[in-house]
Formats: structure tokens, sequence, C-alpha cells
């Protein structure tokens, strides 16, 4: 039997929101541990692997593995309907007809909605996700998620709208991180500096260099990556030319959400 | 030109 509770359904909504655009369908893997959650978009460029430990959850009781997949866009439809400090119970059966029952409960009017998700294939996940050694990376940001995101707007707004495939540059060279992109009749860099820590010990921007790297992405993604943000007041970029990128969002103590992607190729 | 790497080569099924 799998039943779960969360006396706030915010953390949920918020997961539901950071990967509902990217990933249409994603693997829920219930364990003794926790929720780990895995998705890869349909071009397979990105792939996002989130991990909910027990503790995160009000009450946790999984006796068995269960693994699910489930459409993230008639999730995240049900969960717009729920109000951010409405009761989640997530219950599946012994004798389960592949679905999963999720009821939103209201603290206030006691208001109940149920909804049953069937479960369906995924595109081709779960996957082995390797901890790539850490030496492998030329270099790591963090910086607070909300800069991350305001970045990631002002690059699309001035980047070319009409091309999807807006390319942004991001090279690490000593203390700055620079972000680049060209628009129809331009380009356009954002400069971040390392900040001191003791002007703002809760927002530093911080870099860690062994040495110059300059990455391209896709914009359209990394803007949908910075979604992270209501997850977390920090995202971690580990950058290298050897391995996929990672934007890591920490959830709190209790898990965390990691984005991964290739950087482009040159042809 | 430049295209976008794919993920295959990097995780593999379970």
């Amino acid at each position: 039997i799998l039943e779960l509770r969360l006396v706030q359904a915010t953390l949920f909504k918020n997961v539901l929101e950071a990967i509902s655009d990217l990933f249409s369908k994603a693997n829920f893997d219930f364990s003794g541990t926790g929720l780990e959650l895995q998705a890869m978009d349909t071009s397979h460029v990105a792939l996002v692997a989130l991990l909910l430990r027990a503790e995160a959850f009000n009450h946790y009781l999984c006796d068995r593995d269960l693994s699910m997949g489930l459409n993230l866009a008639d999730m995240a439809k049900a969960f717009r309907c729920a109000n951010n400090d409405d009761i989640i119970t997530i219950k599946a059966e012994e004798d389960w007809s592949d679905t999963v029952t999720f009821t939103f409960e209201s603290p206030e009017d006691g208001e109940i909605s149920i909804f049953d998700f069937d479960f369906v294939g995924t595109n081709g996940v779960p996957l082995e996700i390797p901890e790539f050694p850490e030496s492998e990376y030329q270099a790591k940001v963090r910086m607070p998620s909300a800069k991350f995101m305001r970045i990631c707007k002002k690059l699309s707004s001035f980047g070319d709208s009409g091309d999807r495939d807006t390319v942004v540059i991001i090279s690490v060279d000593k203390e700055c991180v620079n972000f680049f992109t060209r628009g129809k009749t331009g380009t356009s860099t954002i400069v971040c500096r390392q900040t001191q820590t003791v002007d703002k010990p809760k927002e530093p921007t911080l870099i860690e260099m062994k040495e110059q790297v300059s990455l391209a992405f896709d914009l359209r993604y990394m803007n949908s990556f910075s979604k992270g943000s209501t997850l977390s007041d920090q995202v971690t970029i580990s950058l290298s030319s050897n391995l996929p990128a990672v934007f890591e969002y920490k959830i709190a103590e209790t898990g965390y959400i990691r984005y991964y992607m290739l950087p482009r190729i040159e042809e | 030109k430049s295209s976008q790497g794919r993920l295959e080569s990097f995780f593999k099924p379970v």
C-alpha cells in the first residue's frame, strides 16, 4: 500500500509548475526512501530528476516499491485547482488497478476534491543517473534562484522571440559569469560578478572555476529550468564541455530538483 | 552551425 500526506499543497504545486511545461510525462518511483521523479523531454535534450525524501511528507507509508508513469499536464491542471494550504493525500492500493488517487482537502471548509490518474507509458525513463565526478566540471556557479530567473527573462525578451532556437552562451572567467545572447539587431550580455558574502550573506553569487569555460545552450530550456526557483532560494549550475550541465535546486533538507542538458555541439 | 546534444549516451535505462 502507498499512502502519503502533505499538509500544504504548495510543495507539490511548485514541483508541477517547475516541470510540466517542458516534460509531458514523468515516472514517479515511490520507495521507502521517498519519491524519485524522472522525466525526459520528447526531443531527449533535457532530463529532470527530483528527489523528495520521505521526511518531506507529513505522513509517508510505502511498504512496496511502486513505479508509475503519469501525465504531467493533467496533474498540473488538477493541482491548479488546489489551494496552497490544502491537505494532499496520495494513495494507491495493493490491488492497484493502474491508477493513483490524489485527494485535496480544504482545512477551512472541508471541501474534498478527488482525482484518479491512470498510469501512462513514459519516454524511456527511468534511467540510471550517475553522480558525475566533481573534477569533471570546469566551473560551478551558485546564485539566488530569483536572479537566475530574472536573467533568463531578460535574455528571452531580448533574444529573437520568433526563433525557437535562441541560444545563450554561458562563460565563466575568474570571478565573473557572463550570459550572452544574440537578438535580431544586436547582442545582449549580462555580467554577474561574484558577490561579497558579507554584504548580502543570504544571496551570494559564488563562482568556482577550475578553468575558463564557455558553453552554448538553448535558452528556451534554460528558461523552463529557471521555474525551479519556487522550490529553492539558490541554484547551482555545474558546467562541463564533456558532460551534461546540471542546474540544481536543493529543496530544504529533504531533496532536490536537478535539470540536465548538454551544451550545443558545433557541427 | 551547432545542434543540441542528446542525453542518451550519458543516461542508460535502469
